[in-house]
């Protein structure tokens, strides 16, 4: 199957999202 | 009638499931009772919402660890997924820990949470923060050190990703080294 994969800026961006 | 973007509202799941522990050394009680359990999450927001409730690393006292596992996998060598796996291993000095220590921690959570090593991800176990007065300690745990190719692999872009410099080396130690161990270091497998 696909692996869910998030880079270091995509989670960094998701922390100060509401 | 107001339409609200599904990306509003609709968290990102994570690959796995994961558990967060907390050791805190009492010496009246034995190891396992030290060690709780404190939340599991398998989404990016509520991985912050935790991360971002909890003390930094760098606040605990001497003798307390933080552990990331995939949920079922214990945070002990003896788990049936660790004890014949081990760790890259990254050793602080004193003055890292007001420096590198949260920075590494926060971006070995990342590595993890975000499957940083494609599909040798699989062969990720957790990792821990060991908080000690002689010297802190980061480390990936995997689960077959006899993995070569995940095992290199995960430690290159480990290595990479804490911005340690290419003349620097980090270790690699089987668990069951570590535990048999007679001084007070272990034979590196691999190095990277």
């Amino acid at each position: 199957g696909t692996r869910i994969i998030y880079d270091r800026k995509f989670l960094l961006e998701c922390r100060s999202s509401p | 009638q107001e339409i609200v973007s599904p990306e509003s509202y609709i968290k990102h799941p994570l690959q796995n499931k994961w558990s967060l522990w907390f050791f805190k050394n009492d010496k009246t009680k034995t190891w396992q009772a030290n060690l709780r359990l404190i939340s599991k999450f398998d989404t990016v927001e509520d991985f912050w919402a935790l991360y971002n409730h909890i003390q930094l690393s760098s606040n605990l006292i001497s003798g307390c660890d933080y552990s990331l596992f995939k949920d079922g996998i214990e945070p002990m060598w003896e788990d049936e997924r660790n004890k014949r796996g081990g760790r890259w291993l990254i050793t602080l000095n004193k003055q890292q820990r007001r420096q590198d220590l949260d920075r590494f921690w926060l971006e070995t959570l990342l590595c993890l949470v975000g499957e940083a090593f494609d599909d040798y991800s699989d062969e990720v176990c957790g990792a821990v923060v060991n908080i000690r007065t002689k010297g802190d300690k980061i480390a990936i745990w995997t689960a077959d050190f006899d993995n070569r190719e995940a095992i290199t692999h995960i430690g290159r872009v480990y290595k990479e990703r804490l911005g340690i410099p290419m003349k620097m080396t980090i270790g690699y130690q089987s668990h069951s080294d570590t535990a048999t161990k007679s001084g007070s270091t272990t034979k590196n497998k691999f190095v990277v």
